[in-house]
């Protein structure tokens, strides 16, 4: 499982 | 990119857009939560203060410069230039206590302790019950014009579209942000009811009364 690292979603 | 998320952010931009023409069609912003439409000005704001420091595509630039515009322009249509038409004796929803347990769990529970990263957290937390000043002015009012019901089942479905979005992405990229999804999850649950009064009555041609 990956936690996000950038935030790509609006 | 996938489905689901264009979708959803389809809905939510159009959402926007018809909150937008409703408001300068009537030339009145009659039904509308101004303290809703403070708190999403707020959660944009906070959460696009990443395009200064990260890029991520043109289409993502492009969708977060109109939604932060677009949420001002609601602001300033409704306390300034049609403010004679805002019910504010209808919009009486504490608001602050929504700001004041957002930043606190943004402080608590978070990917990391950063200002840009709490600030992101306080927005996904906030977003997830920014409606509840407007659905309390319906419960309040007990009825609600057809184009706010459109309004507001395009805002739900996006965010319930976006779980659809997260599902897709968790099982084929192996992306989990359990934050936006758990508060995902809530914001669209605290939808359900008027789901159901939209598809039981709206899309039958029928105005959005409460039942008594």
């Amino acid at each position: 499982i990956v936690v996000a690292d950038q935030h790509d979603e609006l | 990119m996938n489905v689901f998320r264009l979708i959803g952010d389809m809905s939510h931009l159009a959402a926007i857009i018809i909150l937008l023409i409703k408001i300068w069609r009537s030339r009145s912003c009659s039904g509308i939560s101004g303290k809703s439409q403070l708190l999403f000005t707020a959660v944009f704001t906070c959460r696009y203060l990443d395009l200064f420091t990260n890029f991520v595509s043109i289409y993502n630039t492009t969708m977060k410069i109109f939604f932060l515009a677009s949420s001002y322009a609601t602001i300033y249509l409704i306390f300034m230039k049609f403010k004679a038409t805002y019910n504010r004796n209808h919009d009486t929803f504490r608001f602050e206590l929504l700001i004041v347990v957002s930043v606190i769990l943004a402080l608590l529970i978070n990917h990391e302790f950063s200002a840009t990263e709490i600030l992101w957290t306080f927005s996904i937390y906030l977003e997830a019950v920014a409606i509840l000043p407007q659905l309390f002015m319906i419960t309040k009012t007990g009825e609600a014009e057809s184009i706010t019901s459109h309004y507001l089942f395009a805002l739900g479905s996006y965010r319930g579209l976006y779980i659809l979005n997260w599902i897709y992405r968790y099982y084929v990229e192996g992306h989990l942000d359990w934050i936006a999804v758990l508060s995902g999850i809530v914001q669209t649950g605290l939808y359900c009811d008027f789901f159901y009064l939209y598809i039981t009555r709206v899309m039958k041609g029928k105005n959005l009364t409460l039942p008594a």
